[in-house]
């Protein structure tokens, strides 16, 4: 598999909806 | 000019250098929702960076224990993985162990009265596990007190044949084990990390307000790896026995994290929500040989406002996991080849470094106060595209070898 490691993670807000079966992202979501 | 500036990063040289001191950011509160602080395992901001046990390693062993998790990772998924918890026990603990080293760290309470515990969380394992006192076999050194159950009025052993025991075989891939009728997990993280001891139950306390009766963890009693000073870890994937799955009731399975731009500042972990209100969303996948993992499909990249010309088969064949324990995103040989060539092409101005392990396209910022680097998209089934931050393209060494921080698998079925 390709992998999404965490240097390209950082200062995204990673969001994971198991319940309704998503992962979002946003950009600047920690400032 | 604009489009210059549209599609690409400028940056002060300093901005990717972490301080020596911690600039912390406030926790970004969500509305009744609870929200951990998040630091680097190695950065000012870890108190597991004071003294020996958390020494920082060099950043070419951190890549090297990367590629150890990577190789792990695909080893597990393709079948392979015939390492057997009793050959990894006898194994002598060495560098290179597969839980990787650029990881990250939270601190939640255990047991009654509440013992504070910094846990290395990941998305790529379901497991909870900590030291556990008496150490009957072996314990690494931790920045915490080693959690002690015999002290806590809140801990219960785990009974052998007990449909609960039974769940370890999915959490952790091993099948497990008994010892006077109590349950005893195993898990190894593909070469000479891992922990064994018994499967008990725990109050465990996220902050005063979400307190979590019965919680089902591991407390070790033989560990032995690089986990650098932390307790052990936080499993946060997708099997039933995840904290994820643990605390579906109250959470929905809902969580979100920041991890923060630099090891000298911090970032946080929420469960039940999340604070962004322009997040993009893409379809979980499930991948059958690993259904704990975060499945997604990476559907193209862009370098500098272009989208680069991928074949779809090159990561349909390959499929995509998101890991919180894998430093250094790894693609498709074609997808990396094409994303290597784009970003060279557009960093001709600036004088090449040598490769700093499996980072084969450095510079040489020496002589720069200010660079400008192109943006890199990635593009996801349901038609989103993620700008990766400037501080997710490169990866800093120093100043004189400052890489793209991408790597590509040896195999294009990876």
């Amino acid at each position: 598999v390709a992998i999404l490691g965490n240097v390209q993670q950082r200062s995204l807000e990673v969001v994971y909806d198991g319940a309704a079966g998503k992962v979002g992202f946003a950009a600047g979501g920690c400032s | 000019g604009r489009k210059l500036a549209d599609h690409s990063h400028t940056l002060q040289l300093s901005s990717l250098l972490p301080s020596d001191s911690c600039k912390p950011y406030a926790i970004k509160a969500v509305e009744n929702k609870v929200s951990l602080k998040v630091v680097h395992r190695h950065g000012p901001c870890s108190q597991l960076n004071q003294g020996k046990a958390g020494k920082a390693p060099s950043h070419t062993k951190i890549l090297l224990q990367d590629e150890s998790r990577v190789k792990s990772i695909h080893s597990k998924l393709s079948g392979t993985n015939d390492v057997k918890l009793t050959d990894a026990a006898t194994l002598p603990a060495h560098d290179g162990s597969s839980i990787g080293s650029g990881n990250y760290i939270v601190t939640v309470g255990l047991g009654t009265p509440k013992k504070d515990l910094s846990l290395i969380f990941d998305t790529g394992s379901d497991l909870t596990w900590t030291q556990c006192q008496p150490c009957a076999r072996s314990c690494y050194k931790q920045k915490d007190p080693i959690f002690d159950p015999s002290q806590s009025t809140s801990y219960t052993n785990i009974s052998c044949g007990s449909s609960l025991c039974d769940s370890l075989a999915s959490a952790t891939g091993n099948t497990l084990n008994c010892a006077s009728s109590t349950c005893v997990y195993g898990i190894q993280y593909g070469d000479s990390s891992f922990s064994v001891g018994f499967f008990g139950k725990e109050r465990l306390t996220l902050t005063p307000t979400d307190v979590f009766e019965n919680f089902y963890f591991g407390c070790g009693q033989n560990n032995q790896g690089l986990f650098g000073g932390s307790a052990g870890l936080l499993g946060l994937g997708r099997d039933p026995l995840s904290l994820v799955s643990q605390t579906s009731q109250k959470y929905n399975k809902l969580f979100s994290y920041c991890l923060p731009s630099s090891s000298s500042s911090t970032g946080f972990l929420t469960f039940g929500g999340y604070s962004s209100k322009s997040v993009k969303f893409t379809p979980l996948s499930t991948i059958s040989a690993g259904p704990s993992f975060y499945g997604l499909d990476f559907t193209g990249i862009s370098v500098g406002g272009s989208k680069l010309s991928i074949s779809q088969s090159v990561f349909s064949t390959a499929g995509a996991i998101i890991d919180s324990g894998t430093v250094i995103t790894r693609l498709p040989p074609a997808a990396y080849s094409a994303l290597r060539s784009a970003f060279r092409q557009l960093m001709t101005k600036y004088p090449t470094a040598p490769a700093l392990s499996i980072l084969d396209t450095c510079y040489d910022f020496t002589n720069y106060k200010t660079v400008t680097i192109p943006k890199i998209g990635l593009f996801f089934n349901g038609g989103i595209e993620v700008d990766i931050d400037a501080t997710g393209i490169l990866y800093v060494n120093k100043i004189s070898q400052v890489c793209l921080a991408f790597a590509g698998n040896s195999d294009a079925s990876d």
